[in-house]
């Protein structure tokens, strides 16, 4: 699975991700992927995108949620993504990447590693794998 | 307002015995669609035109789990599935069952912006794809040799493969296979094998 969220210099969020699903699925089964609030979600205040074991995902709503703790609880970007992968997730495991209106960037995962790259207008810039 | 900022992944959960050089060239590609998204940021795109244009890119290279280098159903063909959402308005967009689109994140983009729809999939999805034109080509084309690789390896060890890689170098050993028959990935609380007879 792939994925990419932006936040723009307006402030407006959004949010994409694609993916080929799991390998020796059966054909028929839909993942999280395409499901909006489960692997892709954006609003005002931000856009997500999610990878990892779909049905748990699915199960959490997991990219809605992100967006639900930060308007109803008040937390910041890296609080609720934090929030949401520890307490939403089960037994499931997975990884979702995040940006927020207030162009704070942010990303969480309970697996052994995640690709992903980070950039802010401010200069700074991460590509990693591993914890 | 804080300025722009951007995010990419290619997936969760990796193979601890990824080469590294499989290492490198993921990072590569990733830091390639983050440079590429960051130019369209400076160029003054929308959120929702730069998220487009990188997850294309991200589709067309075959290294991740989407487009080109999809993971292959149970028969050994691809079908894939996108979404894409822009933040004002919360307007939206999704396919699944998408079989011959080049570019699935773009077929979900129409969705949103040229169909009365949200969610379009299979056959239907297919159709619509044909009348707005988009890039088609054949099945063949999503479908690497890695990925007939681990399909074999994932029908060996009777189970689905969650979304990593194996390395090649790691068939002899099998590493991730035997993983998952020796310590098999949970799902909904199930080791992920029970899944396959169904």
């Amino acid at each position: 699975t792939v994925g990419c969220v932006v936040v723009d210099k307006e402030g407006r969020c959004a949010a994409a991700t694609s993916t080929g699903g799991l390998m020796n699925k059966m054909t028929g089964r839909i993942g999280d992927s395409p499901l909006i609030g489960a692997g892709t979600y954006a609003c005002d205040l931000c856009g997500v995108s999610c990878t990892g074991e779909g049905e748990a995902i699915i199960r959490g709503t997991l990219a809605r949620e992100v967006g639900a703790v930060m308007e109803y609880k008040g937390l910041g970007l890296q609080e609720a993504v934090d929030y949401v992968v520890k307490e939403r997730l089960d037994e499931g495991k997975a990884g979702l990447i995040a940006v927020s209106n207030n162009g704070e960037v942010a990303c969480g995962f309970n697996t052994n590693g995640m690709f992903r790259g980070i950039a802010s207008e401010d200069g700074f810039m991460e590509v990693a794998i591993w914890e | 307002m804080g300025g722009w900022a951007i995010a990419v992944h290619g997936g969760a959960g990796v193979d601890p015995n990824l080469p590294t050089e499989r290492q490198e060239e993921a990072k590569h590609l990733l830091t390639h669609c983050l440079n590429l998204g960051i130019s369209a940021l400076r160029s003054n795109l929308s959120a929702i035109d730069v998220v487009e244009l990188v997850v294309r890119e991200l589709e067309t290279d075959p290294l991740f789990n989407s487009g080109r280098g999809s993971a292959l159903t149970e028969k050994g063909t691809v079908e894939m599935e996108a979404s894409i959402m822009d933040g004002p308005k919360r307007r939206c967009g999704a396919v699944s069952g998408i079989t011959t689109v080049k570019n699935p994140i773009s077929l979900a983009r129409l969705v949103m912006e040229k169909s009365p729809h949200s969610y379009l999939a299979f056959a239907g999805a297919e159709e619509f794809a044909r009348n707005q034109g988009v890039e088609l080509v054949d099945n063949d084309y999503f479908i690497t040799e890695d990925n007939v690789g681990m399909l074999k390896l994932a029908k060996e060890a009777n189970s689905i493969l969650f979304d990593y890689r194996i390395p090649i170098v790691g068939l002899e050993t099998c590493s991730a296979g035997a993983a998952a028959t020796e310590s098999p990935l949970q799902m909904n609380g199930l080791p992920i094998s029970v899944y396959t007879p169904e």
